[in-house]
This record gives C-alpha cells, structure tokens and sequence, in this order.
C-alpha cells in the first residue's frame, strides 16, 4: 500500500498525540527524554486501544486513527 | 459504565440548573426543550429532581462558549470535542460546556442533536464517567439516534442507580408503560447469539444484531462492536440482511421491502430502493437473507425455508424459483435467518446455529455456533 504523504502523517501524528494529551493524560515531556517519551505514548495507545475494544498493540493503525478523528465529549476517558 | 473516583455525587436529590447563554444554532425554546428533557433522560430513572434558575448561581450552569471559554480547558473548533462537563462538587462542579463552533440541532440527523449531547453531559455533572459500552448514553463518541425514540440503556441506568438508586416514584413490578426495556449490548460470547445479518466487506466482515455490527478484521482476532448509526446514520437497526455483491462492488442492506446500497464505507446516494429493484417478485414483503454465489454467480435471496436465485448480469430472477432451502442444501434446518458465503463455504445461519456448507458440492460439513466469526 502507498505510504502515507508526509504531510498527513505527521498531521496525524499530531492527531494522536493531542488526544492522548488530552484524553488518556499523556505528559508532553517527550522534549526531555525522548525514550521515555515513546514508551508513555505507547502505554497510552494501548489505554487507549483497550478501552475503545480495539486491537491493543501500542502502534498506531488506521483504525485506532478512525476512533481518535471522530466527535465526542471532551471529558477524559480515565475517571480519574 | 464508571463513576469518578470516590463515587462522587451530589448530596442532596434536589438540584437547580441554570441555562447561562444560548446558542444561535436553535430558537430559544428548542434549547430550553432539549435541556429539560436530557435532565428528564436521568430523573426518570433516580430520584434526582431539576429546578431551573433564570439568576443566580445553580449547581449545573449550561453556557455554550467556542475556543478558550475560560475554564483551562479550550474547544477545538468544529467537530473533535463538542462539549464538556466537571464531576459534582461545589463552584464549576456539575457545569456544562457547550462548543459554539458546532452545529447543534433539535430534530435532524445532521449537526449534533443538543438533546443527546446534552444528556451525555449531565451524566457527567451528575457523576458518571466514560462507559466502554458502546451502547452506552456515556460512550465518549458521539451518535445520531432517534430522539424521539431514545430510551436510556441499561448500563447507564446501571450506574447512575449506583450512585443515588432507584427513582422511588416508579414501582419496579409496574414499569413506566411508555418506557419499553432499556436497550442492552449483545455479547459477542453468547452461546445463544441471533445474528440479524452478515456480509464481508472488502476483505472485512460485518456482523449485525440490534444497533450494532461487529466489524471483523481478517488480521485480528479482536471483532470491533460499533453502533450502526455512528456510520451510517441513516441505516436502519434490527436488518433483516445483508450481503456483498463483488461485481457490484457494493453492499447490500435490506429492511423490510427497502434496501440501501454501500460502497466502502458510503452510503450510495438513490437509496433506499424497493426489493423489486433487485429482482424479487412484488409478492415479496421482506427477505431474511441474502449471500452471492460466486460458484453460480448468482445472488441468493432466503425467505425463511425458501430462497430465490438473481442473476446480477441478467438483472434478472431465475426461473423456478423460489425453491425449498433443503433440498438444495441438505441437512440445513430452520428458517434461514442470515447467509454469507466466506472462502469456499457457504454459511447458512438459523437461530443460533450456524450451517457450514461447501459451496461447490453443497455438502454439509459443520453445525457451529452462530458466534463463530467473533472471536470467542
């Protein structure tokens, strides 16, 4: 299949980090420890996956991206 | 469903409610209509109790405000977040946010409806948290049902109920005649599941029941349950079939003497049309199933214990139809309730068995359970 443009993949990477900062209270402290940074974002996609009853891999997949763009509440999905 | 931590709630029944600002989406009665009957949706089934305030500060304020709005927490513009909500406690407690930036609407499937919205707010302000059912009123993503038809399912009424119980007014052995049983979410691991149709999709499949379908990835063993309507809104639930023509490159979707036509995952504009228009008799009211038999090349129509043959090229139904499903498929019991046909078989579903037979020779192989494609 075709790579994703550039442009929408780093849009989307945008997409995914902004909802899981928003939704699933991913830190933005990936300036600092760039490691780190990729295994909260894997931690959280994988919240993410498991609550949507996606499949759970911690990798962003196109239909994990489907959920993240379409409208909702804008309440967190963790209740804490 | 869940609540927030320390199951927070109110600590009186009796709550005011003040509508702040209104939106220029609706007129002003529209907005004040929407809002009572979306704390209604929650006091029918508790024994909370709503006063609206026109002054003063009341325990759930509503406003509708577009990006910063001033409480830390900023609106994206259209579509994304279209609204917000804060746990019961004092001050902005309970507060409902509204995104001015979107379209809300009191009576059509277009926009966001302000009842349905709104009601999923107020679960917030009352105590709920996200639900993972995605039946749920408190599901986080948004969809379109009928709001005249809406009726609170049982796993928000599971938790709302777990936080203030019961509405005492409503005796349980006489049930609200107007309020039919609330709506549940089929579990793809019932040994006893009915499905209402199946078709692939473009490699995919989707299994139909109620509200939902399960959407079945070929790579995965994890089936996705979604509402249908947060697809296609204007897809009805509880179908009665469904199938995949490949040289159409289309699905086909029926419902009573109507049926819809999808490409991908779009609605194809002209529909719905009538049965006839895909060859059935006008004698024909409903069907119960359909699949298309890429040996034949032909379309199978079931209707119950009988089936029609369609021949998509000729555009055409064949001639001594329709014939007993038995005596073509021998060993196939019941009425046929839903059909696909999936890498070589043909699966022939009635009730909660599900009939494999070889699509070649017509030879029944297995009787299954008809979750057998979800992944149990």
């Amino acid at each position: 299949a075709p790579l994703l443009p550039p442009l929408s993949s780093t849009q989307d990477q945008k997409v995914v980090e902004t909802y899981l900062m928003k939704f699933y209270d991913l830190k933005n402290e990936t300036d600092s420890d760039p490691h780190r940074g990729v295994h909260q974002m894997t931690l959280k996609l994988k919240e993410m996956q498991q609550f949507f009853g996606l499949e759970v891999t911690g990798v962003m997949d196109s239909n994990t991206l489907e959920v993240m763009k379409k409208p909702r509440c804008g309440v967190p999905d963790l209740a804490e | 469903y869940t609540t927030f931590p320390g199951n927070t709630k109110w600590k009186t029944n009796k709550l005011t409610y003040r509508i702040v600002n209104y939106t220029p989406d609706l007129p002003q009665s529209e907005v004040d209509r929407a809002i009572e009957n979306a704390l209604q949706v929650w006091a029918r089934v508790t024994p909370l109790r709503f006063t609206r305030l026109y002054s003063g500060t009341a325990d759930i304020m509503i406003s509708f405000g577009r990006g910063d709005h001033g409480d830390g927490y900023p609106f994206d513009g259209p579509d994304g977040t279209l609204a917000h909500a804060f746990a019961p406690s004092v001050g902005i407690g309970g507060d409902a946010h509204f995104d001015e930036d979107e379209t809300f609407t009191s009576r059509s499937s277009s926009g966001y409806n302000l009842f349905l919205v709104a009601a999923h707010e107020f679960g917030h302000a009352l105590g709920l948290s996200h639900s993972t059912d995605p039946g749920a009123l408190m599901y986080p993503v948004y969809s379109y049902t009928d709001p005249e038809r809406f009726s609170l399912p049982l796993d928000d009424i599971r938790g709302i109920q777990s936080l203030y119980g019961p509405n005492p007014d409503v005796t349980p052995e006489k049930p609200d005649p107007e309020k039919p049983t609330p709506p549940t979410t089929p579990n793809a691991c019932d040994p006893n599941l009915v499905i209402d149709g199946i078709t692939t999709l473009r490699g995919e499949m989707m299994v139909f029941k109620n509200r939902f379908f399960w959407r079945v990835y070929p790579q995965s063993n994890q089936p996705e349950l979604t509402l249908i309507k947060s697809f296609w809104p204007d897809i009805p639930d509880n179908i009665d079939a469904a199938y995949e023509s490949i040289k159409a490159d289309r699905v086909f979707i029926f419902k009573g003497e109507k049926v819809w036509a999808l490409s991908g995952y779009d609605v194809v504009s002209g529909y719905p049309k009538t049965l006839s228009s895909m060859g059935l008799p006008a004698t024909v009211k409903r069907i119960t199933a359909a699949l298309y038999d890429e040996v034949s090349g032909k379309t199978l129509f079931f209707d119950n214990k009988y089936y029609y043959s369609y021949d998509e090229t000729k555009r055409q139904m064949d001639k001594g139809y329709p014939k007993l499903v038995e005596k073509s498929f021998v060993g196939m019991q019941g009425g046929v309730t839903a059909a696909l046909q999936y890498r070589g078989f043909t699966y022939l579903f009635s009730g909660s068995n599900m009939h494999e037979f070889s699509s070649r020779s017509k030879k029944l192989h297995r009787v299954l359970r008809s979750n057998y494609f979800l992944g149990c």
